[in-house]
């Protein structure tokens, strides 16, 4: 049972290995590793060896290679189906995200309870109203779902795509989902927490 | 000089405590906290402790009192400027979220490079040209910027705020902002990670 932090840790690994092999670097230094990720290279080498890779005197890795092996063991590399429930502002500017695809993030379906909506939004994703989200995320095998409607829509959306089989949920509102289904993953994406996190950060360096 | 992964955790246990206030909680265990946040109660206590909290015997905490102890630490209770840079869906959105306010964020300014955004939106919030940030961002001692333009003019946008005296920036798009003033702290969301992330824990709760 891997904790989430130790994931997140592996993911930013993977994330700035990726930086690292498009800047042509072929080796990289476990404290550099440490300086890009803000981890320690004792925990980098802990949380390596939790996804069974322990082949480093943990001076150097090679780049391309510990890419493919995370890539690999945490599935990266296969296609993974999601869908956007609430297509507004910030549900249209994910819609239109080019990374995504690049990244093997394919948007199977986009949702909105707006007929008005519905018709006139430009996008090459399949549009669908809200009610059909348990039929087309069990059709098409959704594996997750961002969630980007209002606040007070955030549950009745959430169950909804339970009903459909969905697996993890990135919840872009501030309401606090709460499903029955404890293996659906939630994660809860907070503007102010990071306005927190970035107002701290900032005060402590312009500090010393 | 406090690490980054710490001040996350610590504005992640401040936000917890809110909730838990929310709910007219007065205390909470040591070992609930750790499950609501995600860490153990060992490294909790770790990082409490860096910031001066060490009179609990780990077991209980007071809600009120912790939550209070660690705004005043970290200046949470104080009015801080932001202001957004780039004013299309993103952009926007963020102009709109309520939670900012009743956070202690006040959004002073908003700036785009499109004269039709800005005689356009919707808001109570004051719009400038893109021109004139270095200008207002001095002007009004704004700390943080979102960062919400499309990639290739971040690097430009993120200078003229660098050139204002920001000492923080969220940056919302894709592109690697590099700047010379090493203290201005800068913090990348991205989509591509919260959803490898999402599926990573996802796969494991549905695979055990
Ligand atoms: N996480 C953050 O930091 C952050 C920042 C800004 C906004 N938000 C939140 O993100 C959400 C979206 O914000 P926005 O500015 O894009 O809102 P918006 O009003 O522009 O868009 C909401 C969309 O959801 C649709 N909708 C409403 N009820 C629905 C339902 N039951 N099923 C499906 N679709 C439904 C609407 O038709 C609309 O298109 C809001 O909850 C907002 O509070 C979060
Ligand atoms: N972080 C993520 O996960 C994520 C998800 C979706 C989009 N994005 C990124 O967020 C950014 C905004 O996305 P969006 O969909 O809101 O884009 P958008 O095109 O709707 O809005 C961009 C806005 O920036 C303005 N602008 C352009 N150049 C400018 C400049 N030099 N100075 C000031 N303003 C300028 C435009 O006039 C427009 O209003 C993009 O970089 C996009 O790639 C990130």
């Amino acid at each position: 049972d891997v904790p989430k932090p130790t994931i997140e840790r592996i993911c930013k690994i993977y994330q700035v290995l990726g930086d690292l092999e498009k800047e042509k670097a072929e080796t990289v230094t476990s404290s550099r590793l440490a300086d890009l990720i803000g981890f320690s290279s004792h925990s980098i080498r802990k949380d390596l060896s939790l996804i069974g890779f322990t082949g480093n005197n943990g001076a150097r890795y090679q780049v391309k290679k510990l890419k493919e092996l995370i890539g690999n063991v945490l599935c990266f590399d296969r296609q993974r189906k999601i869908c956007v429930v609430g297509l507004g502002r910030i549900g249209s500017a994910i819609l239109n995200y080019p990374n995504l695809k690049e990244s093997g993030f394919e948007i199977a379906a986009g949702f909105d309870s707006s007929v008005n909506k519905l018709e006139t939004l430009k996008t090459d994703v399949k549009l669908f109203p809200a009610y059909q989200i348990p039929e087309i995320v069990k059709r098409d095998g959704i594996d997750t779902a961002v969630l980007a409607v209002p606040s007070e829509a955030a549950q009745s959306s959430a169950e909804r795509l339970a009903e459909g089989g969905i697996k993890g949920i990135l919840n872009f509102t501030p309401a606090n989902i709460r499903l029955n289904a404890k293996e659906i993953f939630v994660a809860n994406i907070d503007l102010v927490n990071e306005l927190r996190v970035v107002s701290v950060m900032s005060d402590l360096s312009f500090r010393s």
